[in-house]
């Protein structure tokens, strides 16, 4: 689990039975007392379907009542200038797929904050007011074995020392290139591996535009692996899918899939990136989600993986590309 | 050995208190920059994550954001 603080916004990803949703209440109060923050400006609450839903807790359980605790906070609220809430299911209910909750600011010029899916997002040409802010997810399951192995930790011998869980970590993330994911010296990576298995790290990366983050948690146990991966680095032109390299040396977006599911060997997996829709599209250009549902079925169709869904949405302030892949049996 | 399944998906909750970092009134005195959420002293978060049933395994501060490596 991971819990990201900068200024304006918190990120909170917990896994687990954690009551996630239980400690947004405190987190108001505490944005109000201790920084006079009394207004939300936009939020966004999302999870990939449970594997074992009926050990959830709290309002966890089922989708539909997460639904009704985030609408329930938020009618008990008044942050102005905030439109209402809508909860969405996207890909297969009778499979794997991924929730989403939203909430944004009322006049973003289209839709009022709500979400509609849309196939094909139309080609606008928009002044970007502000770098484009991306953010990319990888959920991934049934992991290959001999991805799942070097998260298993065993006692070190009698009388060596044993590393630290951090050490262990740090040891674990040079040996399968996850402290290569992005160009060594841009990022702070901070790695701890779990008793007797598992791995989680942060990672804060300086790159051209400032300071963004990768996080990644592993959960290696046949029958019910998963690793997730999650960053914001900005793609730019690197959301292209012509592979010229960029000029801070950041992958291209084509060039981070291929990486981060290289380690992982899923055999199963969805991506979901939100585009905040200020980018910049040449009239009659394609939207960037466009451009990265190419990218994402690019960089996994020549590693024998299969698009199994397809879905663009657009809303309030943000674009949505989300895909879901398996590998192809030999 | 009977091992009880463990739900690696994650819930992910992010929320926004303004547009940017750089709309954030700066409050008090900017501690090295400073501000906003990044006020808040780390014991008051540890007791928020109590809630959540999440303790704090480790901190990396960079020049914009604090990130939190929890456990369950």
């Amino acid at each position: 689990s991971s819990f990201f603080v900068s200024p304006h916004k918190l990120i909170l990803k917990t896994c687990g039975t954690t009551l996630n949703l239980y400690g947004f209440p405190r987190i108001l109060e505490i944005a109000a007392e201790h920084c006079n923050m009394r207004t939300v400006h936009r939020c966004f609450y999302s999870r990939k379907s449970f594997m074992f839903p009926e050990r959830q807790l709290g309002p966890h359980r089922e989708w539909v009542t997460e639904v009704e605790y985030l609408d329930k906070l938020f009618k008990g609220r008044s942050d102005p200038g905030l439109g209402t809430g809508a909860g969405y299911t996207v890909g297969k209910v009778n499979g794997d797929h991924w929730l989403l909750y939203v909430i944004g600011p009322e006049d973003t010029g289209s839709d009022n904050g709500s979400l509609h899916e849309n196939i094909s997002a139309p080609a606008t040409s928009t002044p970007s007011s502000s770098p484009p802010d991306y953010t990319i997810e990888i959920l991934m399951t049934k992991l290959g074995a001999p991805a799942r192995r070097p998260f298993f930790y065993s006692e070190a011998e009698e009388g060596a020392t044993r590393p630290t869980s951090h050490e262990q970590g740090a040891k674990t993330a040079n040996e399968l290139g996850i402290d290569a994911i992005l160009p060594e010296g841009s990022t702070t990576l901070d790695s701890f591996a779990f008793e007797p298995c598992g791995y989680s790290a942060n990672a804060l990366v300086q790159h051209g535009a400032g300071e963004g983050y990768f996080t990644i948690h592993v959960t290696p146990e046949e029958g019910w692996s998963y690793a997730s991966f999650e960053c914001n680095v900005p793609f730019g032109s690197g959301l292209s899918h012509d592979a010229t390299p960029r000029e801070d040396g950041m992958p291209t977006l084509l060039e981070l899939i291929q990486r981060v599911t290289a380690i992982f060997q899923p055999g199963n997996l969805s991506i979901t990136l939100f585009v905040s829709s200020e980018g910049e599209v040449e009239p009659g250009g394609v939207a960037p989600i466009e451009t990265a549902q190419r990218v994402f079925s690019r960089a996994l169709g020549i590693k024998g993986y299969r698009r199994t869904d397809k879905i663009n949405y657009e809303f309030g302030g943000y674009d949505l590309a989300f895909a879901s892949f398996e590998k192809k049996h030999k | 050995l009977n091992v009880s399944p463990f739900e690696g998906p994650e819930k992910l909750l992010e929320i926004w208190f303004a547009e940017s970092a750089d709309a954030v009134e700066t409050i008090g005195t900017e501690q090295d920059g400073r501000k906003g959420l990044r006020l808040v002293p780390r014991q008051v978060w540890e007791d928020m994550l109590d809630i959540v049933k999440c303790k704090v395994l480790s901190v990396i501060e960079g020049r914009e954001t604090d990130a939190y490596l929890l456990s369950e």
